[in-house]
């Protein structure tokens, strides 16, 4: 069965897309099929892997029902990694879509035509920094959701609205959707704030916290200017690593 | 007249919300009257200033003419800075006014009814990370716009759909909007990547590019979680000194 897993947090720039880039290809590399989507109008997951993206093709074709995933998906440079470029077009999705019905389940409907999740172990969904139509699409579709949560106040901020979204999704449209995990990311074990963030996380969620931290890493951020996940990128340094544990931990859950 | 500034970039934690509260504070002890508008449902502006959000209340009140901003305004801890509190209710309001003919210039009304901003001299308004309705209309009211710029590679790649969007909110509703001006946040000298954003955008932008850079302080990012401005947190650290630096370049523009 394969798990379809959105990441998702409404706060921005707190890892979402460098998690679905990084932890897709560290699935890939125990040799599982690993499919990205890019539900975000920034497209950052679709260059992050060097590929192309489009203002109304990719993702936007797989929502409206042009084309299925079969002949959407493209190969990545990581074997067993594949990805649906994403549509700068989704941006306005959010208003054409508002009065139809059935609004939040595009997603969930193109991945269940046809045979075309067939094969893949795993896919990944990136969500845009917002709590909208393409986050709760996501979510809709998902099996699971990851959330990455950066160390620090407003992100703390976020997460009980955050959790209240899914609970919402969970009992509107998809009773089966679950928290595969929250996880630190950005985490700077120096920095009081952090340590701070991480007890309070740990105390308030128990279980749901996930045991692997992604530590700040200037690798990370480097890799997305040559289009690459940061183990091709440099394999041996710490973020490349933290994302593997991920992996791990996320195979095992 | 009073200068109105949007605080906006789509790409998420790229320090806008930063930006308003701190940038506001120094304008403030600079002598001059200022107020913050949170534009975004997470309300991160209005928290950080030590206030509470609503649902429906403030902003939501504002846009949908339910109350004037005299009425709405509330003090802030630092003398001069005033704001109206973020309503988490902003989220619904994209797809509530999706088809409301005028739905790109409600703040604009609301600004220009009754004498709502005499006595102001700047009115910060904090964006959220997207290009949606909200980010639109706060460009359709502003009089300039303030883009911060996180010194890393997907933050460079969104600047150019950023610039095309402020020129069709220039051409279509507001012919008067300027771009005040473009600035690093979390600028890291001692980062390859850091310096190589800082070459791009200064070789691409010019003019627009302002001199001061906000550098990464861990004390701007442990002040909201007391509901202070930096100054108040930690008057000498360099966060602080650098928004005092950057009021001053707002200041001579
Ligand atoms: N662990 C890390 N260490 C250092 N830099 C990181 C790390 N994770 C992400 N970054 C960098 O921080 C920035 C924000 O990360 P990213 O874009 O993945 O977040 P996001 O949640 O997808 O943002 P958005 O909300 O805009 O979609 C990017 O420039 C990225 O390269
Ligand atoms: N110069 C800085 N140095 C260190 N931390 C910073 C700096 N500027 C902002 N931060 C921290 O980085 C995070 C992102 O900043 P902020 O929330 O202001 O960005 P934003 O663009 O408003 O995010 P969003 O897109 O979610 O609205 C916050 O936790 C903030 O405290
Ligand atoms: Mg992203
Ligand atoms: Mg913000």
């Amino acid at each position: 069965m394969t798990r379809i897993l959105a990441v998702a947090n409404q706060k921005g720039g707190v890892g979402k897309t460098t998690t679905v880039i990084n932890l897709g290809a560290s699935l890939a590399v125990n040799d599982l099929d690993v499919l990205v989507l890019d539900m975000d109008p920034q497209t950052n997951a679709t260059s992050g892997l060097g590929l192309e993206d489009t203002e109304r093709g990719g993702m936007m074709d797989l929502l409206t029902g042009e084309a299925t995933v079969g002949k959407l998906v493209v190969e990545t440079e990581v074997e067993g990694l594949w990805a649906i470029p994403g549509s700068r077009g989704l941006a306005g999705l959010e208003i054409e879509l508002a009065s139809e019905s059935g609004r939040e389940s595009f997603l969930a409907h193109a991945l269940r035509e046809s045979e075309s999740l067939n094969g893949y172990d795993y896919v990944l969904v990136d969500c845009p920094p917002s709590l909208g139509l393409l986050t709760v699409n996501s979510l809709v579709a998902a099996t699971g959701v990851l959330l990455p949560l950066q160390s620090e106040y407003y992100a703390l901020e976020g997460l009980s609205h955050l959790m209240d979204t899914i609970g919402e999704v969970r009992r509107l449209w998809n009773s089966d959707l679950r928290i595969e995990g929250v996880f630190l990311t950005m985490y700077d074990g120096r920095l009081r704030l952090a340590r701070e963030v991480a007890d309070n996380v740990a105390s308030h969620l128990g279980e749901s916290l996930m045991e692997t931290k992604i530590p700040r890493n200037v690798r990370l951020s480097e890799a997305p200017s040559y289009g690459k996940p940061a183990m091709l990128y440099d394999a041996y340094c710490a973020g490349s690593k933290s994302y593997l544990r991920l992996a791990g931990e996320v195979m095992s859950r």
